[in-house]
């Protein structure tokens, strides 16, 4: 463990934070995708099932389990408690334009051909993209709630810093795994246009709009 | 396991 990977992963259970509190409190999932929450939930369902059988630390344990709860625990508020408030005409991303090309890429690029290591493989593929709907959602209603756009800077920084964390174990550690850093860049850059409007907006107290 | 397979990361 180091201080990268575990400011990437504080920054990763804030931003889950910041999105259970936004529904929460507003008592509304207005401007939240609910098909990127289920890509999440995909994502840590496959990349999780070694929950049971290989132990690495007490931390690993409690956010595996917490990543997997908060993300059911999404899922359910916005599908159901406040399936009122969902904006369903405005999250119109086709979610099967992501996992099939993803799930076809794990079968052919991984490190194992054994099912826990393709699931594992097309977790983070999957992660990589899963972001697609709600970025998709926020350029085609052309604006997000403050709140919102602290939760994706803190989801897209969470792999920003695992980039540094993986550049840290390959000249400290001897240790790298292309899969992951590929998929992490790819994932990165995707947030880069909202970093630049998060930067230059709402650190100004703007408001976080898009060219329509 | 390799190493490169461990996934101790989340």
């Amino acid at each position: 463990m180091n201080v990268f990977r575990l400011s990437g992963d504080v920054s990763h259970l804030l931003a889950i934070l910041i999105l259970l509190m936004k529904i929460w409190k507003t008592r509304s999932c207005a401007g939240i995708s609910g098909k990127s929450q289920i890509l999440f939930a995909l994502v840590y369902t496959t990349r999780y099932l070694d929950l049971f059988t290989s132990f690495i630390s007490p931390y690993n344990t409690a956010m595996k389990v917490f990543f997997i709860a908060s993300s059911y625990a999404t899922i359910y508020l916005i599908y159901l408690k406040f399936k009122a408030t969902y904006d369903r005409n405005h999250d119109t991303f086709r979610m099967e334009f992501l996992v099939l090309p993803v799930l076809v890429l794990a079968f052919v690029v991984n490190h194992d051909f054994t099912p826990l290591e393709i699931l594992w493989t097309f977790s983070i593929y999957l992660e990589s993209v899963a972001i697609l709907p709600q970025l998709f959602m926020v350029s085609k209603t052309g604006q997000a709630e403050t709140i919102t756009s602290h939760y994706l800077f803190a989801l897209g920084m969470y792999r920003a810093l695992y980039i540094v964390n993986w550049v840290y174990r390959y000249y400290f550690e001897g240790f790298y795994d292309l899969i992951a850093i590929i998929a992490g860049v790819v994932q990165t850059v995707l947030y880069c246009d909202f970093f630049y409007l998060y930067v230059t907006k709402v650190l100004k107290g703007k408001q976080l709009t898009l060219p329509a | 396991w390799s190493k490169r397979n461990m996934h101790d990361e989340l």
